[in-house]
């Protein structure tokens, strides 16, 4: 075991960082602002200076890699879940993302790029993980709330290596700073002419109506594709479904009692219409589900409610609302379609559509298997792009 | 293209090696350790500390977390706690 005094951390209070690479989806801009502010989270509370390297070597380097990456370590990521990240202890100076995870900024549906990179910089400045409950250092990521981002004890082990903040800087709270710009970010993104932002490549669900009308739905906005290919949006999400959340994480209408269902974290909205059915929103756990399901879409064969969740997924009766028995199943008993996908939807012909990232998949309900795949921006005229 | 991802269901010895709770040099663990090392795992994540494999453990197993490992957390928390109420570093003790 290491001795405290070998602690390994850095012995300059300049350092200088980098981003090698980012997910395709996140434009650099928001990104770099993120990483910005988390680094400013540990200079705010201890006597370092975090500089972005214009060119040429940096002290730290983030990087975005998939599977196995050949870092000496032998921890190869591992797809969807599961680890997000790891970084070095001072002074290699790297810290690794999963590329494969689903990246968010702004509350979207996914993980936090912005807390998870400010937890592996606590890594690479020398700080182990902490058992402190909500602490920034937990090995289990904290959610980007409205509180503090670094705890006590946080504060104290940075300090402990570098010192308190010389008295004289000036202390932004990165957190409101961050969140503030990057709402700014994404409105004006969505204002600008073109393509609709989704169809970069990452959306929260898809649903569709039954008038044949596609509804894809991203953080606080969604965008609808009529039956004849006419589009309209983004609309504001609670402008028509008022008690939703700021985001979702899934959707599904549902033919058979033309009702709205909504899904985020732990808990199950249902709407006729506009309005709120009385009771909810409910606890998915309460009906045997799981929570922040990856999809959700209404199945006609089997006349019930499907939700995939990893690797499995689970069958909600809408009469009884409860899970059917004998489920949760295993995945593979959709022939082809992989974990984690974003969104689902039946089409018109009794064919559903599964999507993640740029992908998308066709599965036949009579050969019970996928008999179709590509990329659903460039091949589905009916999604929009 | 076949299915990737990571499986909801997590092999608890390989967890508990991976970060940090099980010595990979010991293939074989003996029961005391393995309770041991669960309940070690409990308490960091704030779980009751039964030292059995509960389905609140596997649970907290399988959430998404960091890669690294949380072995000496216990340790330098515990000296950073001892620095607040002593304000002195606890002298370490030579194995």
């Amino acid at each position: 075991r290491r001795s405290d005094a070998q602690a390994e951390k850095w012995y300059k209070r300049h350092l200088t960082y980098q981003v090698v690479n980012w997910p395709r989806h996140l434009s650099l801009g928001s990104v770099r602002l993120a990483v910005r502010a988390a680094f400013q989270l540990w200079s705010n509370v201890s006597n370092l200076v975090f500089e972005e390297a214009s060119e040429g070597p940096a002290d730290i380097r983030l990087a975005f890699y998939e599977g196995d990456h050949n870092d000496g370590t032998g921890n190869a990521f591992d797809g969807p879940g599961g680890t997000l990240a790891h970084a070095f202890l001072p002074r290699r100076g790297e810290a690794h993302f999963d590329m494969a995870e689903r990246w968010t900024l702004n509350g979207h549906k996914g993980h936090n790029l912005f807390m998870v990179t400010a937890h592996e910089i606590g890594h690479t400045l020398g700080l182990e993980h902490s058992p402190v409950r909500h602490a920034l250092m937990s090995p289990y990521y904290r959610k980007l709330g409205r509180s503090m981002v670094l705890s006590w004890d946080d504060i104290l082990a940075v300090q402990q290596l570098y010192g308190k903040p010389s008295g004289n800087r000036p202390v932004r709270l990165p957190g409101q700073v961050l969140h503030a710009a990057l709402q700014e970010w994404e409105f004006t993104e969505l204002q600008t002419p073109g393509l609709p932002l989704y169809c970069r490549g990452v959306f929260d669900a898809i649903t569709m109506d039954e008038k044949k009308t596609v509804l894809v739905f991203r953080g606080n906005v969604y965008w609808t594709i009529s039956a004849e290919g006419g589009q309209s949006g983004p609309l504001l999400l609670r402008q028509r479904w008022p008690e939703l959340p700021q985001a979702i994480e899934a959707a599904a209408f549902s033919q058979l009692d033309s009702k709205w269902y909504f899904f985020r974290g732990k808990r199950i909205w249902r709407y006729t219409g506009n309005v709120l059915d009385s009771g909810f929103p409910m606890k998915t756990s309460e009906l045997g589900l799981p929570r922040r399901p990856d999809s959700a879409f209404y199945y006609a064969p089997l006349g019930h409610m499907v939700l995939f969740k990893g690797a499995r997924y689970y069958i909600l009766n809408l009469k009884s609302l409860q899970q059917e028995p004998y489920y949760p199943r295993k995945l593979m008993d959709w022939n082809g379609i992989p974990q984690g996908t974003n969104g689902a939807l039946t089409r018109p012909d009794g064919r559903l559509y599964l999507f993640r990232d740029q992908r998308f998949w066709r599965f036949d309900p009579m050969k019970v298997r996928v008999t179709r795949e590509g990329q659903w921006a460039r091949d589905l005229s009916w999604t929009g792009c | 293209v076949p299915a990737r991802g990571s499986p909801l269901v997590v092999d608890p010895q390989d967890f508990l090696e991976k970060y940090g709770y099980l010595h990979h040099e010991h293939q074989i663990h003996n029961s005391v350790e393995i309770h041991s090392a669960i309940r070690e795992f409990q308490w960091l994540s704030h779980l009751p500390i039964t030292g059995e494999l509960d389905s609140a453990t596997l649970l907290q197993m399988a959430e998404p977390r960091c890669g690294v490992s949380d072995e000496g957390s216990q340790k330098n928390w515990g000296q950073r706690v001892n620095l607040i109420f002593t304000g002195r570093r606890r002298p370490q003790r030579r194995r």
